[in-house]
């Protein structure tokens, strides 16, 4: 059984 | 300040260009939980102003907490503080402990 162990990475947004 | 307080910065940044110029990566539910600087592009207000830095971690924009924003809500409030006319400048407070 697979477990998410870490958060997502996150999106990069250019402003 | 005491050696174990984690140190913020001010940063205030004229509008001097057309754009603000910083890409950021993070936010609520991701594994970077508040918005860091990755890119700082050359011609930008934030690269004219000198003081942002790659790497810093955003706290507030103009007063208001980034924390517990997703990364979708803190690129809008950003956003929209460089593109409003109330202010010349936006407010950053920054620091570079993650």
């Amino acid at each position: 059984r697979e477990k998410r162990l870490t958060l997502p990475p996150s999106e990069i947004t250019l402003l | 300040p005491g050696l174990l307080e984690p140190t913020s910065t001010l940063v205030r940044v004229p509008k001097s260009a057309s754009t603000l110029g910083i890409a950021i990566e993070g936010g609520a539910n991701t594994r970077q939980p508040l918005p860091r600087i990755v890119t700082i592009q050359r011609g930008g207000s934030a690269h004219n102003c000198g003081q942002l830095k790659v790497g810093q971690i955003i706290l507030e924009v103009n007063g208001v907490s980034l924390r517990g924003r997703e990364h979708r809500d803190a690129a809008r409030l950003i956003a929209e503080a460089f593109k409003s006319k109330e202010r010349d400048y936006v407010d950053f407070l920054v620091t570079d402990f993650n």
